[in-house]
């Protein structure tokens, strides 16, 4: 007979590890500063604050063949409340940014996979060091996860009183990895990620002993992505319900101009004309059995009707046009750059914006083929190219169009910036191919790929001329 | 300040669906059938039962440009136990396949993704109705998944009395797809299911009202697949913690050859000597906090003492080296065919068996790279193919080397089985890259590649002469 039973989601995730990113220790190590390092850039920058964080991995004695590493990694964020620090740490699928924000951070699991993958590679507790702004106290937690109950195990707890304004976050976590094979792709990590970001000065310390230093180079901001409502078009039936349940609206014309974003009042009265409901109607009616037709077909008309403004995307917070040249020039010094931010467009009721940026010549060594820097929310993403849907627009692009014959000295960047990151998996890797998101990546390098064009047009000029 | 709240598994998976396939009703039309299917043949094949499938799609209706149908998938397999129906179709993580053997399901999730994405596009319950062999009743339940609870919501229930010997299960789902745009892959992969399974009869119903019929050409089916204790290689802390804690044996030498596979008594008493533990102690104290470091030594000892046999391999279901080519003969007519079922490895505890197959020729038509056919645990994979470790090595591989000019009329199939498949993502379209398995990827392929190579060098030897 069938055996059946339940897994908590701890368990599924400790299980299924290689569906977070912890396959083998060379990728345990990297996701795991890379989920560390996301979470403290989500406490900067999200908050006007000039991120500083310093990342540290030590060895921590080995077994065997095994290798045993501490990863720390500290900031000077917003810090974690007292309530909270223990589920933050403890429960999987717990997390801050379950809300319409452009975050690193989407899913409640990064820093938890990481506990999971420590506590079962190296048997050893997270230890969390945090203060938030304005509180007179620091606190420390050494935790397990109940990974049968999904919950913190708490096994040290501290709090004393701040002598100074110190605030923020240290994490650590002891794992198996392999430093001399996840070295390359972590530093290339921390690299791309200081590139974007010149606000933040970023310091890596290695195994051996060896520190590298991002220093801040500017103290100007991008600005803050912000919290939005829903649009319409990105509702569901799940979602409508939950929404009705909990707004406190007495009328299904208050209920879309409240809690929708691009839903004024004269639009509202419009479409419920148009489909048929009554603008006076109290929306919980909607939620009995015998009126489930008239639920589906509101929730079928905010996701299809064409007159609700677009998502708003003032909302969101592209990396930038300069930071973006900046970066590129720093990183390669080129011949040549430029860069393009593109109109917001959405998805699914998503706003998204995308950035490209192409460097040329100069200190680039050239390849047969673009090399491509991917990012995502601005984070930067290593593995999985070929199935990205960045990757196959680029790859697909004829560049002898932009005058470039490869072997080319051509480096392209692309950002994607929206509320809902697309990605294939909970490890971040790669994005799905979203048409919309696709026909957008296409049109912001062909844009940058024009004025390449032209300035290779003109070099090839002036050489010809030169040689006459 | 930030809004810390937790998720339940299902309002994850809900909000995430493209992690499981869902990303829109193209594809979620496919994921479905595929759930089902794959749920059906678990059903049947696992236990010895000729597979009898239907599958039915139907329109139910439209709403604007959204396009509803009523998936319907139904077996004689061995049915779900009336305690059991609800959870197994709404609850999230709720499986009979939580256990070490090879089948097609392996996260309880599928089936669950399928039902959250009608319900929250279609907003209809799923209908079940299934019995046991031997059992006197047939059972019906129609639910809905409550997200919030993660648990089923049942509207309707009923059981009657059976008058014949059926057993089995129907499950139909309302969900929004879009037909015309997914109907070449859903039937690509129900005529690659079948090419496979010559055992099964399947029956295949369309919106238009089509009948595809595959029937049963042979009634001898291979070996099930049967439940494994674990390898000592695959074991984490958390695993050893949890055995611990349920096993009844009351030493460490008990626990070694009672729990695990692969361990004697001589060969446990050696190990547990070389790593240093009294083969007397009783395995509880292990479980004390001092105790924490000999836990440790004894997981990581386990994960790397060579002296333990390797998996056993013979709890694993291949397809085997005549149906493989039965199945390519049947599916392309090509003047040359052959297969290789190679010996059994192992990655990380889990034992895995490579099988590969060639045609070529005959009703092929020239392509300018191999056709390839990827399985894993008997599921066609027909999506992701980029990233996939069975892409990367047969793309990588020299075909000159075999006799082979491309364009070629060349089809490679390639069919990975194991207690555990690494996939990328719960949605189970392509394999991660681990070590062992692509070595041994590539091993089976190059062994029926030099068999192609032999044809094809009497083949132009022949022609040589006969121009003579
Ligand atoms: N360094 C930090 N500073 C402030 N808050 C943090 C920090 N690290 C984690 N947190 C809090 O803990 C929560 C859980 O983090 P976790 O990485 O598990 O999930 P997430 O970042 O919300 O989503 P994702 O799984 O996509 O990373 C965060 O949402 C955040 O509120
Ligand atoms: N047609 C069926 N016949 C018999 N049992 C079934 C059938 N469909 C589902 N089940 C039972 O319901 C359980 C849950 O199915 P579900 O598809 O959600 O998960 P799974 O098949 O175990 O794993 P996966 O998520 O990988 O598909 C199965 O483990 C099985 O016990
Ligand atoms: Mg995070
Ligand atoms: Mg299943």
């Amino acid at each position: 007979a069938e055996k059946f039973r339940e897994m908590s989601v701890a368990e599924f995730f400790a299980k299924n590890r290689e569906l977070a990113g912890f396959s083998n220790p060379v990728r345990a190590l990297y996701q795991t500063v890379r989920e560390l390092v996301e979470n403290s850039l989500d406490a900067t920058d999200t908050h006007r604050i000039l991120s500083s964080i310093y990342v540290r991995i030590e060895e921590a004695g080995s077994g065997g063949d095994k290798k045993i590493y501490r990863v720390t990694v500290e900031d000077n964020g917003i810090g974690i409340p007292p309530d909270h620090i223990a589920n933050a740490f403890g429960r999987v699928l717990y997390s801050s940014k379950y809300v319409i924000r452009q975050t690193r951070g989407m899913y409640g699991l990064g820093v938890k996979a990481a506990i999971l993958y420590g506590q079962l590679s190296a048997g050893k507790p997270v230890r969390v060091l945090t203060s938030t702004r304005g509180s007179d106290y620091v606190y420390y937690r050494a935790l397990y996860i109940d990974t049968r109950r999904n919950e913190p195990r708490i096994v040290e707890a501290g709090q004393w009183r701040k002598s100074g304004s110190w605030h923020g976050t240290r994490v650590t976590i002891e794992l198996e990895g392999d430093w001399s094979r996840s070295r390359s792709r972590i530093l290339e990590y921390i690299k791309r990620t200081a590139v974007i970001a010149p606000y933040a000065e970023i310091f890596f310390e290695t195994p051996e002993g060896v520190m590298y230093y991002f220093p801040r180079s500017t103290t100007k901001m991008p600005r803050p992505p912000r919290e939005a409502k829903p649009h319409p078009h990105g509702i569901d039936l799940e979602q409508l319900k939950t929404m009705i349940q909990a707004s406190g609206a007495s009328t299904l014309l208050e209920l879309l101009s409240r809690e929708f974003q691009s839903v004024g009042g004269t639009t509202a009265l419009r479409f419920l004309r148009e489909v048929g409901l009554d603008p006076g109607m109290n929306p919980r009616l909607l939620l009995r059995k015998e009126n489930q037709r008239l639920l589906v077909a509101l929730a079928d008309g905010l996701r299809s009707y064409k007159g609700f403004r677009a998502p708003r995307s003032d909302y969101l917070s592209p990396i930038g046009e300069d930071l973006i040249r900046i970066g590129l020039r720093s990183m390669y010094s080129p011949e040549w750059v430029d860069a393009v931010t593109r109109t917001p467009r959405a998805y699914q009721g998503h706003p998204f914006i995308v950035e490209a940026g192409i460097a040329y010549g100069g200190g680039i060594e050239p390849r047969e083929e673009p090399l491509l820097l991917r990012y995502a929310n601005k984070i930067p993403l290593l593995y999985e190219e070929r199935e990205d849907v960045i990757y196959k627009v680029v790859s697909s692009i004829n560049w002898k169009i932009y005058n470039v014959d490869f072997p080319a000295p051509l480096v392209v960047l692309v950002h994607i910036a929206s509320t809902k990151v697309p990605y294939k998996g909970v490890g971040k890797e790669s994005i799905s191919e979203v048409p919309e998101i696709e026909s957008e990546v296409r049109n912001a390098v062909q844009e940058v790929g024009r004025r390449l064009k032209s300035y290779l047009y003109r070099k090839g000029r002036q050489e010809e001329a030169r040689r006459k």
